[in-house]
């Protein structure tokens, strides 16, 4: 039975790509059959692991969802065994407006993952920093929503306004979205509003935050520089371990 | 000579609110009469500046757009002498598919700033983190666009498609649209990677890139956590004094 999980937050760069890449590539590592979809037309996951501009513009998800070609044709494989990856690149700017007249184009994503019969354990969705027509469809296509939450100030605020999305989504289009966790990231022990964002956030959401908590680890802002996932560029960094605990919670964690 | 600037940057979390609140304060604290808009539908301007919620709900940016009400009517003064704030909260989030089908739908805030008569020696605008409609419209209706970029790999990569959207703009709806500069921020010094972007960045963008350097400071992530702009919460700060250090150069360097 595949899970299908959406990592979204509107709030920029709280590490909604970083969580992707890592997660996937420690499901894998656990052996857990995982496919990566680059659902973000910066295309930071497909760089982050490496796959080359050429073979994108051949095949990606904006061709899927224009053209309804079937997923299974942009699926590529990755250094790692058990992950493939679907890619993405800027000519996903123009999808909203193509859509927009469109019956029932939230469900698009949805409707090219129920042709897609692999035998995936896990499905992975990057989402780009906004609540727009790629996220909402990543929702409706999705079991769980991860939201990775930077421990500063300015995450914290948009956090509300996001979890509402869910719930408007899970009414209206898709009924069994659930949250899967707040994953608190680039936690810092030594900075105080890191430690006050954490308190609260776990205060007021108590189970709904995973345990495994992501520190700042350079380590894991250097691995896209090398297109490697953190467990193939440094697998002792504190940025791999934690992302291999997270891995190991959501499998046995019951909740997801 | 009213000067506006647009501080814009798809990629997420680069700093983008941070600069557009505190360049603005340092302008104002210079005696420049200064007007911060806020364009993203996050708000964080509105609220790093400490402006109350039920005083946005009566009057914002979104229902400038959609009213037409003059900007007038909703630019509230903020703690700063010679710093006023155009406020912005989710409302927005719905704005670009109200005007899909208008023409001319790209100059409703040029428009209305054009029917502004108060004397800001300078407009600053904080964008949201994608290249839609509202970055559009504050592109279209700038003189100078300020790109924060991260001293990190994923935000190097979006440098080229942002610089090839400004030309876009400049050649089809804004002439006068210029660079005004590249903006490195979060700098580490102790950090290779931070080093190496700042490297590559000033050796590819040369006198584009602004001298002043944001470093990453610890103050500048609590401050608006306060409701305040870095200059009113630690003046004697390292992001105090580089953003004071930002808006010298930025009154002074003749580019500008
Ligand atoms: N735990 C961490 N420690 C240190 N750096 C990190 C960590 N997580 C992410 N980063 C770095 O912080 C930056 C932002 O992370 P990332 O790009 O993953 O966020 P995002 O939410 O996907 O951004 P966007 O909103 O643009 O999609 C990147 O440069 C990344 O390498
Ligand atoms: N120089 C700095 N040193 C330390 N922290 C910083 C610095 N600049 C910004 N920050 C913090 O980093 C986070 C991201 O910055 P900010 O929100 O300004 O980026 P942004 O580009 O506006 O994000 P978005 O894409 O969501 O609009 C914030 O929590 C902010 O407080
Ligand atoms: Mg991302
Ligand atoms: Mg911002």
């Amino acid at each position: 039975m595949r899970k299908i999980i959406s990592i979204a937050n509107q709030k920029g760069g709280v590490g909604k790509t970083t969580t992707a890449i890592n997660l996937s590539a420690s499901l894998a590592v656990a052996e857990k059959k995982t496919l990566l979809i680059d659902a973000d037309a910066q295309g930071n996951a497909s760089s982050g692991m490496g796959i080359n501009h050429e073979q994108i513009k051949k095949n990606n998800l904006y061709l899927c969802l224009i053209e309804n070609r079937p997923l299974s044709e942009a699926i590529v494989n990755t250094q790692i065994p058990h992950l493939d990856i679907l890619p993405a690149n800027q000519d996903l700017v123009g999808v909203e407006l193509e859509f927009v007249t469109l019956k029932d184009r939230e469900k698009r994503l949805k409707t090219l993952l129920r042709g897609l019969d692999s035998d995936y354990d896990y499905i992975v969705i990057d989402c780009p920093p906004s609540l727009g027509f790629l996220t909402v469809n990543a929702l409706v296509a999705s079991d769980y929503l991860v939201v990775p939450l930077q421990c500063e100030y300015f995450a914290m605020e948009g956090l509300g306004h996001l979890l509402n999305t869910m719930e408007l989504i899970k009414r209206q289009l898709n009924p069994t979205l659930y949250l899967g966790g707040i994953l608190l990231t680039m936690y810092d022990s030594r900075n105080l509003l890191s430690r006050r964002v954490s308190d609260d956030v776990r205060g007021h959401f108590g189970k709904l935050v995973f345990k495994t908590l992501i520190p700042r680890n350079v380590r894991l802002s250097e691995s896209p520089s090398h297109g490697l996932p953190i467990v193939l560029y440094d697998i002792k960094s504190r940025g791999a371990i934690s992302y291999m605990e997270l891995a190991e919670e959501i499998i046995n964690n019951g909740r997801m």
